[in-house]
C-alpha cells in the first residue's frame, strides 16, 4: 500500500528547520535528503495505485527520479514502453515531452492510436558525454487527467511490419 | 557572416554572429521587438574589507565589486532545427552553458542553462548571475514577486517605508524572485519567469539579473560554520528561465498562464507496457 505521510513529515520537517541549499552543513542537508528519498518512495506506490484505478489498468510504473539529469533506464533501454503524462491543472495542456534516449527512430502514439509528430535531437555536448539523444513528442493531456502515450524503437523487424501494414491499409 | 536566428508563429530570437550572443527578441504577434543581450556574469565574494569583516557566505550576499565579471566574451554556438524544436546551443566555459529553445506555438523563449562546477582553484568565491541588458527606461523600477500572489514594484536604493542608507550597492538591491522577475518602460515589458526561487535585481536601468549558482570559500559567521562549497551532485545547477516580451497591458495574463503551468507541470511516469486488468474492489 502506498503512503504521503512520511513525504508530508519530511516536508514539514524541512521547511521548519530552512532546509535552503547551504544554510546546513552538509551532514545534515545529506540527512533532508535522504527523508526526502525516503518519503518519495511510498509516495511512488501512492501515484502507482491511483493511476491503477484510473485506467483500470495494473502496471509496473517506472519513475525516473534521475530524468532531470537526462537518466532514464526505461527509455534509454527499452524497444517499446508506454509513457503516462499526468496534469496537476485544470485546464487542459500541451506540453512537449522530452526523453533520454539511445539514438534510433520512434513511432510515437497518442491514446487514440495515431502517430504523433517526434523527434531526436541531440543534447549539447556540454551536458552528458554517455547520454547525447532526446526524443521529443508533443502531448496533449485534459485538465485534471492523464494521457499515455505509446513509443516503440524502429528496429528492421518493426520498420518492416509498420510498411507492410501501412501498405495494407493503403490497399483497404 | 549570416544572421543566427530562431523563430516560431510568435517569436523571433536573433544572435550576434560574431559573438553567438542573443542579440534581439521579437514578439511578432504585437509587432515588438526588444534588443535584447544576455550573457552570464560572476561577483567575486567579499572575504571581508575595510568597512567590514563580513564575508559572503550561506545566508550573506556580498559581492566586492559592484561590476560583474563576465564569464565569457563569447559562445560557441550550435544551432539545430527540427519540426519539433529549434535550439541554440551556447557553450561559455567549461563550467558554463545553456540552450535557447523555442516549440512551435509557443509565445516564450526558453533559456536552460547549465553551470558548474564552478572553478575556486583562484582563490575566488563565485556568485554566478544571468543577465538581460536591454534599451528600456525603466527609471529604477523592478518588480519581483512573492509566491507568485503578490508582485511588489521595487524601487533601486530605496525603501518605501524608511529613508535608506545603501551600504551595499549590490546585495542591498537583491530581492527574493519565487516565480517572476520583470521590468517594464509603460509599454513593453519584459518578463522572465524562474523554474525555482533566486535572488534577482535590476542595478541599471533597462537591466534584469538573477542569480543562479555560487560558490564560497568561507563561512559568513552565520552559524552554519561550513563554506557554502558543494561538491557533490549540487555542484553542477540545470534550470530554466521562460522569457516573455510583450505589451504591458497582455503582459500579466501571459505570465500568470505560463507560472501556473511551469509550477504544476505535467508529471511523466514509464511502463513497459504488459498490463493487466485492474479493479479496485
Amino acid at each position: 500500500s502506498g503512503d504521503s505521510a512520511p513525504l508530508n513529515e519530511a516536508m514539514a520537517v524541512l521547511q521548519h528547520h530552512d532546509a535552503v541549499s547551504g544554510t546546513a552543513r552538509q551532514n545534515v542537508a545529506n540527512d533532508y535528503a535522504r527523508q526526502l528519498a525516503a518519503g518519495w518512495g511510498p509516495c511512488e506506490v501512492l501515484v502507482s495505485n491511483a493511476l491503477a484505478m484510473l485506467s483500470h489498468e495494473k502496471q509496473n510504473f517506472s519513475f525516473c527520479r534521475e530524468l532531470n539529469i537526462s537518466i532514464c533506464p526505461v527509455s534509454q533501454k527499452s524497444e517499446h514502453f508506454q509513457v503516462t503524462i499526468y496534469n496537476p491543472l485544470g485546464r487542459k495542456v500541451q506540453q512537449m515531452i522530452r526523453l533520454p534516449v539511445n539514438d534510433g527512430i520512434f513511432f510515437v502514439k497518442d491514446p487514440n492510436g495515431k502517430t504523433v509528430p517526434s523527434n531526436v535531437v541531440m543534447r549539447p555536448n556540454s551536458y552528458s558525454k554517455r547520454y547525447q539523444w532526446d526524443l521529443l513528442f508533443p502531448a496533449f493531456v485534459p485538465a485534471l487527467g492523464f494521457s499515455m502515450y505509446s513509443v516503440a524503437k524502429v528496429t528492421a523487424a518493426t520498420s518492416q511490419a509498420y510498411r507492410l501494414r501501412a501498405r495494407s491499409k493503403k490497399s483497404r | 557572416s549570416h544572421v543566427l536566428f530562431i523563430e516560431n508563429e510568435y517569436i523571433r530570437a536573433t544572435f550576434d554572429s560574431g559573438t553567438g550572443l542573443l542579440m534581439k527578441i521579437e514578439n511578432m504577434e504585437q509587432s515588438l521587438s526588444l534588443p535584447v543581450s544576455q550573457g552570464f556574469f560572476w561577483y567575486n565574494a567579499s572575504t571581508g574589507d575595510g568597512k567590514s569583516s563580513q564575508a559572503s557566505g550561506a545566508y550573506i550576499f556580498r559581492p566586492n565589486h559592484l561590476k560583474p565579471m563576465p564569464v565569457s566574451r563569447w559562445a560557441q554556438v550550435h544551432l539545430v532545427k527540427t519540426a519539433l524544436v529549434q535550439e541554440v546551443h551556447q557553450n561559455f566555459s567549461a563550467w558554463c552553458s545553456q540552450v535557447v529553445r523555442l516549440y512551435p506555438g509557443q509565445r516564450h523563449l526558453e533559456l536552460e542553462w547549465m553551470v558548474g562546477p564552478i572553478p575556486v582553484k583562484d582563490g575566488w568565491g563565485k556568485e554566478v548571475i544571468s543577465r538581460f541588458d536591454t534599451p528600456l527606461k525603466t527609471q529604477g523600477e523592478f518588480y519581483t514577486d512573492s509566491n507568485g500572489r503578490e508582485i511588489l514594484k521595487r524601487r533601486r536604493n530605496h525603501r518605501p517605508t524608511w529613508r535608506l542608507n545603501q551600504t551595499e550597492p549590490v546585495a542591498g538591491n537583491y530581492y527574493p524572485v519565487n516565480t517572476r522577475i520583470y521590468i517594464s518602460d509603460g509599454h513593453t515589458q519584459l518578463t522572465v519567469v524562474t523554474d525555482r526561487s533566486q535572488g534577482g535585481s535590476s542595478l541599471q536601468d533597462g537591466s534584469l539579473e538573477l542569480m543562479v549558482h555560487r560558490r564560497l570559500l568561507l563561512d559568513d559567521g552565520r552559524g552554519v560554520q561550513e563554506p557554502l562549497m558543494e561538491l557533490g551532485t549540487g555542484s553542477t545547477v540545470l534550470g530554466r528561465h521562460l522569457v516573455l516580451l510583450s505589451s504591458v497591458s497582455d503582459a500579466a495574463a501571459r505570465h500568470r498562464l505560463l507560472a501556473e503551468k511551469e509550477i504544476l507541470a505535467p508529471q511523466v511516469v514509464l511502463s513497459q507496457g504488459g498490463s493487466s486488468p485492474y479493479y479496485y474492489w
